[in-house]
Order: structure tokens, then C-alpha cells, then sequence
């Protein structure tokens, strides 16, 4: 996808 | 991981714990607003449905599962077990008007028209103007108890903490997230009148209220 998706943050 | 979003982690840990360790410890949650609870609680188990199919790590795992069960506790607390507490009659944002519209935006802005990911941002979205309930019963009654201002400072201070990290994030990682950001910002600045309020009256140790 076009944007990092951050899943790693709360 | 970044040591503003670990401060603005332990932050936001540190307000959802003392809110519950104040309505526990007075047996009471008069001047709480149980329906930005009920949202927050919406917020956390509607993000973190990923427990259940990725693995990040032991840390991101833990913090996910206390924050739900903290959520769900403390809604319990105000419905049910203080229920006799319960301010209801100064808490009367209608909760419809901020999850249906926030819920339509999910479906239309979003990273990916999945189930989880329109669920993510539904919890993205829904989480910037979750406090709105609470900040709308302070503005009725015109006063809010010292430890709930603390809940709501530790809370905005994971928010602000949480813009510095993604502003490292993008320098250092290249890494942004558009939705993330534009939501956090928003929700941010929603604390921006309560941190005014905060930072003049109660850390001069005076109790929060509104002028009249």
C-alpha cells in the first residue's frame, strides 16, 4: 500500500 | 521503538490505571464520564483484533491485553458495581452522534477496504474524539476532580508524546501513516484548552474549574 500502516503501535 | 512512544505508552497505561485505581478507591465515579469509557473500550477492542492473527511482540501482546481488560474493568465498575455513583445526568453526550458519523468515514477513508482494517481505522478515528463526552460533562458541572485531571493530563500526554514519535518515525524509519496522524493530531488538539487549564490551575494545586 502507499502508507506504512504503523501496526506496531498501540 | 522510540523513546517517545514508550513515554507516551507508559503514559497512556499510567492514566487508564489511575482512573481505575481512583473509582476503586473511592467506590465511586462521580464526575467520570462512562460513555468516553464505553468508547475507549470500543477503541482498544476494535483495534486490537490483530491479537488474534499477528504477533508483534511480548511487549506490544501485553500492553494490547491490558488495555482492554483495564477498559472493560472500569466500565464494569461504573455500570455495575458503583453504578449508585454514576453522574448519568451530567453525562449526556449522545455517543451516536460521534460513532456513526466516525464509522461512515472508516468505511469511506481507510488503507484497505478489509474487515480488520476498516476496524482499525474505525478505532483510530473513533479514539480522537472519544474524550469528548468527558470534556463536555466537565464543561456542564464547570469542575473536575484533581486525580480525574490527572487522568486526562497522563492522557493527552500520550498524544502529544505520540506526534514527537511519529515525527522521529518519518525522519529516521521513513515511515507515516496519513490516517494515524491526521487523527492523532485531531485528538491532540481537543486537549489543547484542558492543558491550558491544567498547567494554571492544577499544578498551582488548585482544583480544576471552569470560570463561570
Amino acid at each position: 500500500s502507499r502508507y506504512t500502516i504503523l501496526k506496531d503501535e498501540l | 521503538m522510540n523513546i517517545f512512544r514508550l513515554v507516551g505508552d507508559l503514559s497512556h497505561l499510567l492514566a487508564i490505571l489511575l482512573l481505575l485505581w481512583k473509582i476503586w478507591k473511592t467506590r465511586s465515579c462521580a464526575g467520570v464520564s462512562g460513555k468516553s469509557q464505553i468508547m475507549f473500550g470500543l477503541v482498544y477492542i476494535t483495534r486490537y483484533l490483530d491479537l488474534f492473527t499477528n504477533f508483534i511482540s511480548i511487549y506490544n501482546t501485553t500492553m494490547k491485553a491490558i488495555f482492554i481488560a483495564v477498559a472493560i474493568a472500569t466500565i464494569y465498575l461504573i455500570y455495575f458495581k458503583f453504578k449508585a455513583t454514576y453522574d448519568s445526568n451530567h453525562d449526556t453526550f449522545r455517543m451516536e452522534f460521534l460513532i456513526v458519523p466516525v464509522g461512515g468515514l472508516a468505511f469511506l477513508v481507510n488503507h484497505d477496504f478489509t474487515a480488520l482494517e476498516i476496524l482499525w481505522t474505525f478505532s483510530i478515528y473513533l479514539e480522537s474524539v472519544a474524550i469528548l463526552p468527558q470534556l463536555f460533562m466537565i464543561s456542564k458541572t464547570g469542575e473536575a476532580e484533581t486525580i480525574t485531571s490527572h487522568y486526562l493530563f497522563a492522557l493527552g500526554s500520550y498524544r502529544a508524546l505520540y506526534i514527537v514519535n511519529w515525527v522521529y518515525r518519518y525522519y529516521f524509519e521513513g515511515f507515516f501513516d496519513l490516517i494515524a496522524i491526521v487523527a492523532g493530531c485531531v485528538q491532540t488538539i481537543l486537549y489543547c484548552d484542558f492543558f491550558y487549564l491544567y498547567v494554571t490551575k492544577v499544578m498551582h494545586g488548585k482544583k480544576l474549574s471552569l470560570p463561570a
